[in-house]
């Protein structure tokens, strides 16, 4: 009687389904995160239910592998060159069948949905692990976790081993979730040397929104912030003939900046958007250096300047900058091109005037919300123009306000000039996000930062060479030895700083680095290795995005080598899961979702026609994040 | 701090202490012509005022300016810090790298040395000593060494500035000492009869933790006689 009282008082079981466990187990070593999301659930119906499982994982993180678990049997899941996925995929979808799919979710992450059948009675275990780099922002490594799952679950735990072998300085855990309760005993945080752990392992009751509910409070994001001590500036870490530099120098002086902001001003930034650009240029004044040089070119129809040319950030030049920013009001078309070259050549001719101090960096910003509709429109021609006319000589930042413009064609134009693109969404938080990303490029400490190695030493580098070095963030650059056995080498990073050159010199001992990393073993194998692949192949579809021809062919051909050898979903990549369902077999497919997601391609189109683009709302979510109402979406 | 001044017409070398509180800043160099001018500040031994210790001094922090370049460096055992106005670079001891720019090569040695060289021709070496960090007694010191100073004027002056250039000294009646291993002579330096003892003191520029030893003559009496007025003369209020 009292077994079945307990039946009946089952906690977590929501339409015959029952979530058991959720655990996300992340293990990071040296900034790079190995994370496993694992969901175990159990149909306690009398009939076969449908259940999901949704994944929100950052859209830096490459998917690695997925497994699913039925009775004590696995379907695991084959990373395939897109088009024989699709191939098989699209066969499936001719034979009826249904696919799981990965879509952008939102500012930084994209879902993975699967979901399956499971007979009355029968356990579903499904695993999803994916890799990141962590990237240093503003002085920490930043990792992030949604927290969502649609039901109460008996066993939920976030389990984080962070692993650095330059030691851990700081390390903390916020949920923007948590209570009071869940704060005191729930989560606990720790660092001490090398290691630091974070769990967070709400009970039953804890998970409650409130005492006498079913329902789980655990609904938004999870956040492990650290960061590392830096004795010196650079470090590198070679394990199994790979290797890693990181490099991020402290206590140098910023480098004076001259910055242009290329404004767009056209009808379609009226109302909000103009006022929360005015609202992020205003905070933005109030961070200028009294080194720096700033203009405002404004563009709508035509082209209008703050000064002809560059002034000081001096305190009365601000004050007048404030007051101009103040009346930038909305008018006109959309004049990219005009606005931009105005702006190139503003930042050329103070260089050549000497109107600039010697020792300091140019900066071009452009906002636009729009696609250029007047004078210049053809997004190649003004791409060609601006590329011509900046002539590598400084970097072109793109923000993209809204969805409403060809975000491609801000990327590419960034990319081309050594910058890069940023959206801004269009919500509450808008001129933050603008100023952040200001705050981001507004303190370079070196610029032209090249890292050279031995010649002859090093294989397969990735990027070794950056035009700036900003404050709290940090430089990786990781390669493979020619030879694994060799003893030592020495790396050099030279830059240029606010008053000087600098060359910053790190000696590696390849005794002492094994000794020193003997003790990571219990974190994870290989990890420079898939570091390095992790980064090569980032880097790589970064230039294949700009490359054309027989270059882009090779771009492309060597990422997808290194995304099928080191089994990554990414853009060239895709995921098979072939499962069981309704006693048939059926393919699901992971592809990774591009920055473009923001609207049906002609080949979801193709698929939502012939019914693959089901509701899945209709399962049971489970995992770590739940399914909610996005739209059907795919970026391929 | 000891002294070395290393003559090399007279092949020959002559040293001296200047024994003062910790806390004191000493003008070793200034030479008003290249804008160049080096102080040096004292420390103790770990938890030694005025009257505890061993009373053994050392360079615990050391300012080379450069008037003309509107440069500065400090450099004390924990970390360096250079460049001018708000505008500083912070490095430490930890650290490998060389700084440039017109005139200036700063270059750090982890944990041995720094090299500043001010064009071809001025040169200082200053050294990092390291003591055991738990050590009851010792604390980590400065050695501060001039490789070159052929670009330096004639007006140079300090406490080291002023052997720049050429001088004469004289040792003669060479007699034992109250410490038999270390004779006592009589030497004439600068119009000076002075009793000197024959010592030894160590250099590490090449070699940090054991040096090479250096036999020279000791001059007492915080080098009275040998430098130009009294140690006193030479006490700055500040580093820089």
């Amino acid at each position: 009687l009292r077994l079945l009282g307990k039946r009946s008082l089952r906690e977590g079981v929501v339409d015959g389904i029952e979530v058991y466990s959720t655990k996300i187990s992340c293990k990071v070593t040296s900034r790079f995160a190995h994370n496993v999301v694992t969901t175990r659930a159990v149909n306690r119906a009398d009939k076969a239910k449908e259940v999901s499982f949704d994944v929100e994982l950052p859209k830096t993180a490459f998917i690695t592998n997925f497994t699913l678990t039925i009775d004590g049997v696995t379907y695991p899941g084959n990373i395939k060159e897109k088009e024989v996925a699709q191939k098989q995929y699209e066969k499936a979808v001719s034979q009826g069948k249904t696919a799981g799919l990965v879509k952008a979710s939102g500012r930084k992450l994209e879902k993975f949905t699967v979901s399956v059948n499971v007979a009355a009675g029968s356990k579903v275990t499904f695993e999803l692990t994916y890799e990141e780099l962590l990237k240093r922002h503003k002085g920490k490594y930043e990792m992030y976790i949604k927290v969502q799952p649609k039901q109460l679950v008996r066993h939920f735990e976030i389990d984080a081993h962070i692993f650095e072998p330059q030691g851990i300085s700081m390390l903390d855990a916020e949920a923007s979730f948590i209570t009071n309760d869940l704060l005191g005993s729930a989560l606990t945080k720790s660092f001490s040397g090398k290691k630091g752990h974070v769990s967070f392992k709400p009970s039953l009751d804890q998970q409650r929104s409130c005492p006498t509910c079913t329902d789980s409070l655990l609904n938004g994001d999870f956040t492990i912030v650290y960061d590392v001590n830096r004795e010196s500036p650079g470090n590198v870490q070679v394990v199994n003939g790979y290797f890693v530099h990181f490099f991020a120098p402290q206590g140098l002086p910023v480098v004076p900046k001259n910055i242009v902001f290329v404004i767009d001003i056209s009808g379609s930034m009226a109302g909000r958007k103009i006022h929360q650009t005015r609202d992020a240029l205003l905070k933005i004044l109030d961070d200028m250096k009294e080194d720096d040089y700033l203009n405002f070119i404004l563009f709508s129809t035509h082209v209008t300047t703050w000064k002809d040319s560059l002034v000081q950030a001096t305190p009365a030049n601000l004050e007048e900058a404030r007051m101009f920013v103040k009346n930038i009001r909305d008018e006109g078309m959309t004049n990219i091109n005009d606005g931009l070259l105005r702006g190139v050549h503003m930042l050329k001719d103070a260089r050549e005037r000497h109107l600039v101090p010697e020792r300091s960096t140019s900066i071009l910003i452009m906002l636009t919300d729009g696609d250029a509709n007047t004078g210049e429109s053809r997004p190649q021609k003004i791409q060609e123009n601006v590329r011509n006319a900046i002539g590598g000589k400084f970097p072109l930042y793109n923000l993209g306000f809204g969805n409403n413009l060809n975000y491609n064609f801000l990327e590419t134009m960034a990319l081309e000039n050594n910058g890069l693109a940023r959206r801004i969404y269009e919500d509450s938080d808008a001129n933050l996000q603008l100023q952040g990303f200001y705050e981001e490029v507004a303190n370079p400490l070196l610029t032209n930062v090249e890292v050279e190695y031995p010649e002859n030493a090093i294989l397969d580098l990735t990027k070794n060479n950056y035009p700036h070095f900003y404050d709290g963030s940090e430089i990786v650059v990781a390669g493979r030895l020619v030879d694994s056995d060799m003893n030592n080498f020495k790396a050099d990073v030279k830059g240029h700083g606010a008053l000087n050159d600098l060359t910053f010199t790190e000696e590696v001992d390849m005794k002492e680095m094994d000794a020193a990393l003997k003790e990571q073993g219990y974190i994870f194998g290989n990890y420079i290795e898939r570091l390095w692949a992790y980064l090569t192949i980032e880097q790589l579809l970064e230039r294949r995005k700009n490359a054309f021809g027989e270059e882009k062919e090779n771009l492309t051909a060597q990422a997808l080598e290194l995304s099928l050898k080191y089994h990554f979903v990414t853009p060239l990549t895709s995921m098979v899961v072939t499962k069981p369902e309704d006693n048939e077999d059926q393919t699901s497919i992971a592809d990774k979702p591009g920055e473009e997601a923001t609207s049906v391609t002609p080949s979801m189109a193709y698929l939502r026609r012939i019914g693959l683009g089901r509701p899945v709302a209709q399962g049971k979510a489970l995992g770590a994040s739940s399914f909610s109402d996005v739209p059907l979406v795919d970026g391929d | 701090p000891h002294f070395i001044i290393h003559v090399p017409g007279k092949n020959d070398t002559i040293c001296f202490n200047i024994d003062e509180k910790p806390g004191t800043v000493l003008r070793l160099i200034q030479d008003p012509v290249t804008g160049i001018t080096v102080t040096g500040q004292i420390i103790g031994d770990k938890g030694s005022g005025p009257s505890s210790g061993t009373g053994k001094t050392y360079f615990g922090k050391l300012g080379i300016t450069n008037a003309w370049m509107d440069f500065r460096i400090e450099v004390t055992t924990e970390k360096i810090i250079l460049g001018n106005g708000e505008a500083l670079s912070t490095f430490r001891w930890l650290d490998t790298v060389t700084v440039t720019q017109t005139g200036l090569s700063v270059t750090i040695n982890r944990k041995k040395n720094m090299v500043v060289s001010f064009g071809d021709g001025v040169k200082f070496v200053i050294v990092l000593h390291q003591v055991w960090k738990k050590h009851p007694v010792h604390q980590d010191f400065l050695g501060f060494y001039v490789v070159d100073s052929h670009r330096m004027s004639a007006q140079t002056h300090g406490l080291l500035g002023q052997f720049f250039r050429p001088f004469d000294f004289e040792v003669f009646d060479i007699r034992p000492g109250s410490d038999p291993t270390k004779p006592d002579a009589t030497m004439v330096v600068k119009s000076h009869q002075l009793t000197v003892t024959r010592g030894s003191q160590k250099d590490y520029r090449k070699d940090t933790s054991v040096g090479t030893k250096v036999l020279c003559w000791f001059v007492h009496n915080n080098g009275e006689g040998l430098i130009d007025g009294v140690h006193t003369d030479y006490i700055v209020p500040s580093l820089f």
